[in-house]
This record gives C-alpha cells, structure tokens and sequence, in this order.
C-alpha cells in the first residue's frame, strides 16, 4: 500500500506532517473542469503527500441507500470506496479534497495507506506540481454502460470524454 | 467555503458513522 | 445438523463454536443456516441471550438474495419479526405484528410453509 521506495515508518511520518501542513499546500478556487477545484498554492513535489480524502465511514449497503437520497434532492454525490465494504462519504462532511476533479492525465493518484489500524485515502502528488496547478486524479470510476454515464471534461489531450 | 456546501460540516479525521436502528426502512409501524 | 453457516453470512459477526449462537455489532448484518429449504413445513426456535442498551434484532427467513450486509426484512427476499415492537419487516416496511418487544429470554418460534414438490 505504500509508495514504491518508502518504508513503513517513513508514511506513517509523512502522514502525520501532511495532516499538519496540507492546508498551507491547497487552497479551493472555481474550476475549468466542473464547478470547484483544489489547487496548489505552493509547489508540490513528485510522491508528496498532499491531502486525505476525508469524511464519514459508511458500509456498502448504507452507501446504495446515501446515494439514492443525494439523487433525489439533487445533491452533488461526493464518495470514495475504501475496500470491498466500506465507502468515504464526503458528501455531508468532510474536507476540502472532495473537491479534487477527476482527469484522464491527473497530476496526483490515490493511495489507501493503514494508519493506526486504520485505512485512509491519501491523495499523492503523481508529478511535481507547480503552485497554481489545478490538482486533479483518476476517479477510476467503473466502466458503465447505463444511461447515467457523466461526461468528461477534463480537457487532457487523452481524455476519454467519460467518467464512468 | 461551507457557504457553498450548505449543512456541509468539515471535519479533520474520517468519522466512523454509528448506523441507526430503522438505518433500512422505508416505512416503520 | 443445521447450524449458523461459517461461510454464508456477513463476516463481521462472531459465531461461536458450536455454531449455535451469532452476536452482531455496529449495524444489522444477517447470518444464514448451513441448510436450505426448497419446499414443506419447516419450523426453528431462538433464544434472545444478550440485548446491549439500544441494540435490536431482526429474526426470520430468507433467500438467497437477501442482502447479508444489512437488515433482515430489508428487500424482497427476506421476512424478519424485529426485537422493537415486535414489527415484522419485509422489502424494508414494517408492519404491526405482536404489537410488544421480545426480549432477552424470549424463544422465538419461526415456522415456514412451503408448498410440497409434486
């Protein structure tokens, strides 16, 4: 679960300073891509850890049944899957990395890392980033063949025009 | 930012949700 | 013998090991029996042992479809009497049912009929 080349006690580190730095890292701002972005406010460097992707711990069912209602009340659906159970859901509360759009070409990738006996979603710098980039990542949404697909709008020059 | 996000509420660490009894129904007696 | 099954129920419930008792936690979660029915008259008995402050249960039959990670009575295939109550749930609605809670000591008695195989 780490990323090549760290040991073990390096992330949980690393972890720790993120959780004290990262506001001085990003900042939120409108975005070309959809609605809000996240971008850096300073350079980022390749493999840095730049944010955790926060928010309430739910199980799969409970997640259906969330989705369901955002729909409904047409709420903007702000979710990342953790493991085969349980899913973040940032929607309600949670922090600014809900905000981190989707790209075909992301600057940054995800990472669950255990810390604590716990799992978490950390978001990597993929490249170095210069202060004023929009940081963005793969959604690595499902391939679906349904009516709901979501068009992509992410620009990069080997963008496959949907999300899903 | 919460303006944006009403009744959105930022929290620094991910919050185990503690599920309610009727977490499933669509309709109690 | 028909017992609580290892394999087929939600993983984060404890069976003991003689596979008689289930203890959940953090949600409602179904475990099945190792043994099926296809069709006749089939009929089993469970004792409430524990009931932590808040906690309930949902005791009953169902199919295979029946979601493990969620409710009993939660959809179609599942038909559960629940601790608070005493509210029968199926595809998630509840209906009056004994009109009182059961509670730790009661046996409850579940009784299936199912037409026979001609």
């Amino acid at each position: 679960n780490e990323p090549a080349g760290y040991a073990t006690g390096q992330l949980y580190t690393r972890y720790k300073n993120m959780k004290v730095e990262w506001r001085a890292f990003v900042s939120l701002g409108r975005s070309g891509i959809a609605g809000f972005g996240l971008y850096a406010k300073r350079d980022i460097d390749m493999n840095q850890m730049v944010i955790e992707y926060v928010g309430e711990v739910i199980r799969s069912e409970i997640c259906e049944i969330r989705e369901k209602m955002y729909s409904q009340k047409n709420k903007g659906i702000y979710m990342f899957r953790i493991d085969s159970d349980y899913v973040i859901d940032a929607t309600m509360s949670g922090n600014l990395a809900r905000y981190i759009n989707h790209s075909c070409d992301p600057n940054c990738y995800t990472q669950i890392v255990t810390i604590d006996n716990d799992k978490k979603i950390v978001i990597f710098a993929g490249r170095p980033i210069k202060a004023g980039e929009e940081l963005t990542y793969d959604y690595q949404f499902e391939l679906e063949d349904t009516e709901d697909k979501i068009p992509c709008l992410c620009g990069a020059p080997n963008c496959v025009k949907w999300m899903n | 930012y919460a303006a944006y996000a009403p009744d959105f509420k930022e929290i620094g660490e991910n919050m185990e949700y503690q599920e309610k009894e009727s977490e499933f129904d669509v309709y109690d007696e | 013998q028909v017992v609580i099954s290892t394999n087929d129920r939600a993983h984060q419930l404890e069976v003991s090991d003689d596979r008689l008792t289930v203890t959940g936690k953090d949600g409602y979660a179904v475990a099945r029996a190792t043994h099926f029915i296809l069709y006749g008259k089939w009929y089993y008995e469970v004792e409430l042992l524990d009931q932590p402050e808040g906690s309930h249960t949902r005791i009953g039959w169902c199919q295979q479809l029946a979601s493990l990670q969620a409710c009993l009575g939660y959809n179609q295939f599942s038909y559960s009497w629940r601790s608070k109550k005493g509210t029968r749930f199926h595809n998630a609605i509840g209906r009056t049912y004994s009109k009182e809670d059961y509670r730790v000591g009661d046996v409850l008695g579940c009784l299936i009929e199912l037409p026979e195989r001609d």
